[in-house]
């Protein structure tokens, strides 16, 4: 909370600079680890001719910081809290967590093959369920 | 020009990836033919949805997920469905509950030289593209009849075996696979269990000479032709051709992804 009030007052005091205030700002407004949307349209790859159903997935991803405190972010692991503690300690040694997906979901594609048989069948783990820090 | 991939752009909001040069789509493409298990996109000769096999596989499909919304399907979580197919239809097809792949097969019996001249007493299912690594969990012949116009009340014995190697290379064996009767007005999908077979031509795909169809008159014991009692042959209608269903549950294994 300290460190954020004192980005929020550097950036406020350097407004006149306003190539290092984006750099400042921008660092302090992204948002926090989240899923978000992905969609992978198979009409338009041109797959149609073989790819029977569906028309396209909703693939999801993971995208933005794991900041602390950590329970804003989305399903955060033990492990990420520890890992945000080593990072706060040594920050140009120690990496921060990912944010990435903690739970996949399966697709079923229905397509035919080149000798026109016709395969029903389940990929795994190609849907974000939802997101977290690890 | 459409890329095929849309992402949100941070404003609640998909919007194409419009800015993807041509090499990298190709490169996401192959990656997820890669993710599919496909070395390359399948080129389908002249794939027909209203021919039986296609069919059988859509309604299948759309049973499966609801009213076949096909852009919105949610599918089980991994964790509380091992096997894909288990939570729907397990009345219908038992197969399902332990099926990852379900896969059906055209007749392409009309390829096979030696089986040429008997096309609707032989049938040939090509299992070039099946992994070994994948097991058989159940394999259905499908053979549409329609009612018999000979106008009898009788019993027909269905046999179907596998044709084999035999010493010499002319020589072909028919090897008994399953057999079942049905009653002469019988009018609809007739199911022959070939499970055998199918693991058989997973596990040695060359083993695979086709099957072959022998129908006999129990009242007469005479042998008839498979067009005499109704069964659809090749000249028949598209929707009503026979074809092969084969269930599959894939080796864990096959999950696990090579470094490239």
């Amino acid at each position: 909370s300290a460190r954020r009030q004192m980005d929020t007052r550097t950036a406020v005091s350097h407004r006149d600079d306003s190539h290092w205030t984006w750099r400042r700002t921008r660092r302090y407004v992204r948002p926090v680890c989240r899923r978000k949307t992905m969609y992978v349209d198979f009409e338009d790859l041109g797959w149609q001719s073989w790819i029977i159903a569906p028309e396209g997935y909703s693939a999801f991803y993971c995208d933005g910081d794991c900041i602390f405190p950590l329970g804003l972010n989305m399903n955060a692991t033990n492990h990420a809290i520890v890992q945000l503690l080593l990072h706060t300690v040594k920050s140009q040694t120690m990496p921060k967590p990912c944010c990435s997906p903690t739970k996949l979901s399966a697709i079923s594609v229905l397509y035919f093959d080149d000798n026109s048989n016709v395969i029903l069948k389940k990929y795994r783990s190609m849907k974000v369920k939802a997101c977290g820090c690890h | 020009d459409s890329t095929g991939f849309y992402t949100d752009n941070g404003l609640e909001q998909s919007v194409m990836v419009s800015r993807i040069p041509h090499r990298v789509k190709k490169e996401f493409q192959q990656e997820i033919l890669t993710l599919m298990g496909l070395h390359h996109k399948p080129k389908p000769r002249a794939p027909g949805k209203e021919t039986s096999a296609p069919r059988f596989m859509i309604d299948l499909y759309n049973k499966l997920h609801g009213s076949g919304a096909s852009g919105s399907i949610e599918d089980d979580d991994e964790d509380e469905h091992p096997h894909f197919f288990s939570r729907t239809l397990e009345n219908e097809m038992p197969k399902l509950n332990s099926s990852d792949v379900i896969m059906s097969f055209v007749n392409h019996v009309h390829k096979i030289h030696f089986l040429r001249h008997e096309r609707d007493r032989t049938f040939f299912f090509d299992f070039g593209e099946v992994s070994p690594q994948e097991t058989v969990t159940g394999a259905e012949l499908r053979l549409y009849k329609a009612k018999d116009r000979r106008g009898r009340h009788t019993t027909y014995h269905i046999e179907v075996f596998t044709i084999q190697q035999g010493v010499d290379e002319q020589d072909k064996i028919l090897v008994p696979e399953t057999n079942h009767l049905v009653s002469s007005d019988f009018e609809g999908w007739i199911l022959m269990n070939v499970t055998n077979a199918a693991d058989s031509w997973t596990i040695m795909p060359a083993s695979n000479m086709g099957l072959y169809l022998k129908i006999t008159d129990m009242s007469t014991g005479q042998e008839l032709r498979p067009n005499h009692i109704g069964i659809v042959g090749h000249r028949g209608d598209p929707d009503k051709q026979a074809f092969l269903v084969c269930f599959f549950k894939m080796s864990q294994q096959l999950h696990v992804r090579r470094t490239r």
